[in-house]
């Protein structure tokens, strides 16, 4: 049961978008699917229609209850899960709380290998898990990296996001070499394709001279239905399954399951 | 000679496009001004066309060197400065190393306050500071909103932009409140603008609720001029002055002039 961090510094490029899609998806598909929204912004457990104000618990909670005791993993992840947000489909969410989480994982030993750990105790229970990531390469997105197996990065096909790629690759090969030797990168799914625009196109070519085979066939095309989801609180997958978004992401899916 | 920080945590709404752009548009109107990029991704660095490998410092260096010795504010910025980038514009650049500024400033006595000392030093020399902002709030924003008279917040008028709103104005506020009593939002200005969308403009009147007059009139389009010129390392103010996306900054920078 692979772990995925959806991942990339660089803001807006449709991180939260692709981690709410491609888990509504799998779920969808029959999959035990588990997605940890670990953004301070929170925007996952939104997306998935979760009243903040209502939570029991959250990730920070749970990185605050290890930061005491590393023996409370289990408990402590099985009281901020919510089960079954959708068929098949868990969320550990995320609240403001999280950016305090930093200063906690500072002081603490170990303290880049906590999520790996509290995932640990409830990896057994799902076929895959999904890791949203912050637009930033500090303490909470380096958990993330020694938490997953692989990979999944979104990249917008902008001048401004092909410059971060190499700050992100460098993380990723300390993370590699100094706490997770499995770690790579699965796939780079390339979002807000618009096939009319030059610059997509030159973006997309340096992306797949850089990644080759690891770059997803299937291209999001920017679709405003992926944008007007979240304020409804439903992924597009299922609130507008007919959108040119959803058949991407739906895509997307088959070819992650065909692996 | 205000100094204002261009902020929004949400990744990937236009700050770094609207500060390269204001920046380049008020030097063009004969204005004296200085724009410190303070993203580790160094996007308005490469947006006006300097080359990261050859500058001689940068902001990670102003604040390794005031960590060492709060006397060296002036040589240290000095050092960083790249003069003269367009007529009247000069830059302080950011590379990857700024990352490793958190780390430097977390373990220095009056951490949020190093950008504004190292500018206070140069701000007789400037009509307006401008200055990038990550997207985050941790300690390098901080350090903004420590050094800003004013802050500049571009919003993209999309659903998971909106919630965002009450984590920055939050640490806005306790900003104010302990270390910068007369920080406060100058203008909002509402980016990547499509009024032929429903949801633009539901997020448009809900930012005008919020912000009353904050509220630029001037609405930045979605357009793709402003995502071509990063590729050729000048504003599109300059690059495509006969865009839409140009013409909408030009009207930005009229506006900010006639505060
Ligand atoms: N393919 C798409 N077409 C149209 N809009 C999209 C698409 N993908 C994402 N969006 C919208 O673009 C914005 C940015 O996407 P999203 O928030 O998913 O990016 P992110 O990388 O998670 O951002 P952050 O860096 O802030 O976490 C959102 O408002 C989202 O609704
Ligand atoms: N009005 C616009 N029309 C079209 N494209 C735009 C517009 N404004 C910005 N862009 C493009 O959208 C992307 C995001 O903009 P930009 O990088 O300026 O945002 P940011 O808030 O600085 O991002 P980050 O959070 O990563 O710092 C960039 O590729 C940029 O070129
Ligand atoms: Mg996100
Ligand atoms: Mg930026």
């Amino acid at each position: 049961m692979p772990v995925w961090g959806v991942v990339n510094q660089k803001g807006g490029v449709g991180k939260t978008t692709t981690a709410v899609n491609l888990a509504a998806g799998l779920a969808n598909s029959g999959q035990r699917v588990l997605l940890v929204d670990s953004d301070p912004q929170g925007n996952a457990t939104t997306g998935l229609g979760i009243q903040k104000r209502s939570v029991a618990a959250t990730l920070f909670d749970v990185y605050a209850d290890l930061a005491d005791d590393p023996d409370l993993a289990e408990t402590s992840l099985d009281k901020a899960l919510i089960r079954e947000v959708a068929p098949g489909l868990d969320v550990v969410p995320a609240t403001l709380d999280l950016a305090g989480a930093e200063p906690v994982l500072l002081g603490a030993v170990g303290k880049e290998t906590f999520l790996r750990e509290a995932l640990a105790a409830v990896r057994h229970q799902y076929d895959w898990i999904l890791i949203d990531a912050p637009p930033s390469l500090g303490l909470l997105t380096v958990n993330i990296l020694a938490a997953s197996d692989g990979l999944l990065v979104p990249m917008q096909c902008e001048f401004y996001a092909l410059e971060g790629l190499s700050q992100l690759l460098k993380t990723v090969d300390i993370v590699r070499k100094r706490i997770n030797p499995d770690l790579r990168v699965e796939k780079v799914i390339l979002t807000m394709y618009d096939s009319r625009n030059r610059l997509t196109q030159q973006v997309a070519d340096e992306v797949s001279e850089y990644f080759q085979d690891k770059v997803s066939t299937v291209r999001i095309p920017r679709n405003v239905r992926l944008s007007e989801a979240p304020g409804h609180g439903e992924p597009a997958m299922s609130l507008f399954p007919d959108s040119k978004g959803a058949a991407a992401y739906r895509e997307l899916v088959q070819e992650v399951l065909a692996r």
